[in-house]
């Protein structure tokens, strides 16, 4: 749904 | 050329059993540290991550740095056919597109080879910082296993709140509301039973119960779970793998409504 949130918020890419 | 050598094979089977729902293909990366994956579910939701330290082969060779893109239906398709006892050893020679699972049995008497097609995974790596969470909760896996599944039958998410009173799991939905509170436990006989709360200021997360039931498909390698909780992180769902490593989960929470 639209309220969840994603890692790529948090963690950045290497 | 890589040759590892897993005298307790079922671990293997465990670990594909543990994550072949939550991700479809992702590049196992083999160094001298170990045996070691990062694949995020295909949302980007949630990420596993599993270590397998080389010290917890019996023989681990790995000439240079290796990674090796698996779908991971199909690997657990072929360690299934290695039997709870057996040995497991993964062999791949350099620049192969194949890896081989020898499965040998406990006595010798039965000796299998698999050879499955390697492919190339794009795959997204992400850099997870340490960091202090704000609290840190060990209980029985089983428990929080149970939890799960039972919470699942209610509402679709899960709110987790850490006091210094314990650890409440709630949902809501059409039919009702639940509420299981943990509390503090360390005087039990058994370690393995014991829940134990570490926490530096109160938290209170929601999370997708669909991806927490999915972690919990680890719940067979290790007797106890770690959550690590902060308001501003995904949750880390730890299971220890005994004297080889660990399988972490991260799961992004959801947005209070």
């Amino acid at each position: 749904s639209n309220n969840q949130k994603t890692l790529l918020g948090f963690f950045q890419k290497v | 050329m890589l040759e590892l050598r897993l005298v307790q094979g079922s671990l293997l089977k465990k670990v594909l059993e543990a994550i072949k729902d939550l991700v479809n293909d992702a590049n196992f990366d083999c160094s001298a540290t170990g045996f070691s994956l990062q694949a995020m579910d295909s949302s980007h939701v949630a990420l596993v991550a599993l270590l397998l330290r080389s010290e917890g082969f019996e023989h681990y060779r790995c000439d240079r740095n290796l990674s090796m893109g698996m779908n991971l239906g199909n690997m657990a398709k072929m360690l299934k056919c290695a039997g709870n006892d057996d040995i497991i050893t993964l062999k791949a020679d350099d620049g192969s597109d194949t890896v081989t699972f020898m499965f040998e049995s406990p006595t010798q008497d039965k000796i299998s080879d698999f050879e499955m097609k390697l492919m190339d995974i794009d795959s997204e790596h992400l850099g997870i910082p340490e960091a202090e969470y704000h609290a840190i909760v060990r209980m029985p896996s089983s428990e929080f296993g149970r939890i799960c599944k039972d919470l699942s039958s209610i509402g679709d998410t899960v709110v987790i709140s850490v006091t210094k009173e314990g650890v409440k799991f709630s949902t809501r939905g059409d039919i009702g509301t639940a509420n299981i509170v943990c509390r503090q436990n360390n005087t039990v006989d058994k370690p393995e039973e014991a829940t134990i709360i570490e926490m530096t200021e109160p938290v209170s997360l929601t999370f997708a119960l669909r991806y927490m039931n999915s972690f919990t498909k680890a719940t067979p390698l290790s007797s106890i779970v770690t959550l690590s909780l902060s308001s501003d992180l995904p949750v880390v769902v730890e299971y220890k793998i005994a004297e080889m490593g660990y399988i972490r989960f991260y799961l992004a929470p959801k947005i209070e409504e």
